[in-house]
């Protein structure tokens, strides 16, 4: 289950507050999974209590979008620290999925491809299965195109390892994907090519061992 | 296993108002803590998002049916429990959920619905309500305060199989105020969330 809450000093009105929540949400916690299973109690709450002064922020207020970038910034980092967690997990895995149709196709693929258990399991087994991401990419039930699909491996430093680059396979250094690959934190990108535009973060992990042990563990 | 404890702040900047804090009522078997408040000074507006399961659990329908009801307003505490989700509860669960906001209320001396309420843990199992509501009485006043240790325990308080407590914590200006935001959260297995 996924509990979380937020609190500021911020004078914010309640209309407000629930509008900010949202969309911090939808680009924070609506953008993770560790295990594809969704709970029946997930609840994120914001409070603001107005006690450090200044003037009321309600929807129309020129400060409305500076304080929502604010609370969606931080909401990221809280969410992150969920996946980070996540039971068993050795990796933390950030997908960007570019150039799909709308926003929500970008998040559709996303969401496919953070729940595939083999690209996971490979992503725990440091295996640069670019197969395993184009499937889930192309079971995702939204435009792409496949003559125009990337994919590539986004190191801490130096350059990306590509993949795929417009639906053709590259040929992969194998050394450099298990440099990349060892690394804790690993940064995916698909580009999906329609020529849309429109992008998409989402958070998740890799599924190791460990995670099997923990919920085979759990007793009700 | 990596280690996470570097997630795990030494210091913060919170936000004024507010005071928090967690206890161990008994309801984990390890004797953890299990019960956190969160209360403000002054009564805040409040919001929030549930998961769009359709068996929502019983402190989810009792915020939602409190927001919809002040409509956000003159909110003054937030109590979380862990150990037990309180769901699939049936009424007995829901009165349980009120229970427990009433029960802050009446600590804090505020009304009786301005407090939201949360509950992680096993499904399917009543609260061992008498336990909790003890729990609260015990909490509020003295053992509630604003230090970091106050926070990071808050954030423990609501821990279930999470590894290390989620307290996040930051500064900004706007018009030359200075704000603070915190957050906490928890959650480690049994995520993807779509809430709403």
């Amino acid at each position: 289950t996924l509990l979380g809450f937020f609190v500021t000093d911020a004078p914010i009105a309640a209309p407000a507050l629930q509008k900010m929540l949202k969309h911090a949400t939808d680009r924070s916690f609506n953008c993770i999974s560790v295990d594809t299973d969704m709970s029946t109690n997930d609840t994120i709450a914001a409070l603001a209590n107005g006690v450090a002064g200044g003037e009321l922020i309600t929807e129309t207020h020129r400060n409305y979008d500076a304080i929502q970038a604010e609370i969606t910034a931080f909401a990221k980092q809280l969410a992150q620290l969920v996946v980070r967690d996540g039971e068993g997990a050795t990796k933390f895995i950030t997908l960007k999925i570019q150039d799909a149709l709308s926003y929500e196709d970008a998040k559709t693929v996303a969401h496919s491809i953070a729940n595939s258990s083999l690209f996971k399991t490979a992503m725990y087994g440091k295996d640069a299965n670019w197969g395993r991401i184009l499937c889930a990419t192309g079971y995702a039930g939204v435009e792409v195109n496949p003559a125009k699909t990337s994919v590539s491996f986004i190191p801490a430093s130096g350059p990306a390892l590509q993949l795929l680059v417009n639906g053709e396979p590259e040929t992969v250094d194998e050394a450099r994907a298990s440099e990349i690959l060892d690394q804790e934190d690993i940064e995916v990108h698909v580009n999906l090519g329609t020529g849309g535009g429109h992008d998409c973060e989402f958070w998740t992990c890799d599924m190791s061992h460990e995670y099997v042990t923990i919920n085979g563990d759990y007793r009700t | 296993i990596l280690d996470k404890s570097r997630f795990v702040p030494s210091s913060g900047s919170y936000p004024q108002g507010y005071k928090v804090g967690a206890l161990a009522t008994g309801v984990k078997k390890s004797n953890a803590l299990d019960l956190s408040i969160l209360a403000s000074s002054v009564p805040a507006s409040a919001a929030a998002v549930f998961t769009t399961n359709k068996f929502q659990a019983a402190p989810v329908l009792a915020s939602k049916d409190i927001l919809s009801t002040t409509g956000g307003q003159n909110i003054s505490a937030i109590v979380i429990n862990s150990g037990c989700a309180n769901a699939v509860t049936g009424e007995g669960g829901l009165k349980d959920a009120y229970t427990m906001v009433e029960t802050v209320g009446r600590e804090l001396g505020v009304g009786s619905r301005s407090a939201l309420v949360m509950s992680t843990g096993v499904i399917g199992q009543r609260l061992q309500i008498d336990k909790i509501t003890r729990g609260i009485t015990e909490l509020v006043g003295p053992q509630l305060g604003s230090s970091h240790e106050h926070w990071l325990s808050c954030a423990r308080g609501i821990m279930t199989t999470d590894t290390f407590p989620k307290l996040v914590s930051k500064r900004f200006e706007l018009d030359g105020v200075t704000y603070s935001l915190a957050g906490l959260a928890k959650g480690a297995g049994m995520i993807c969330p779509n809430m709403a």
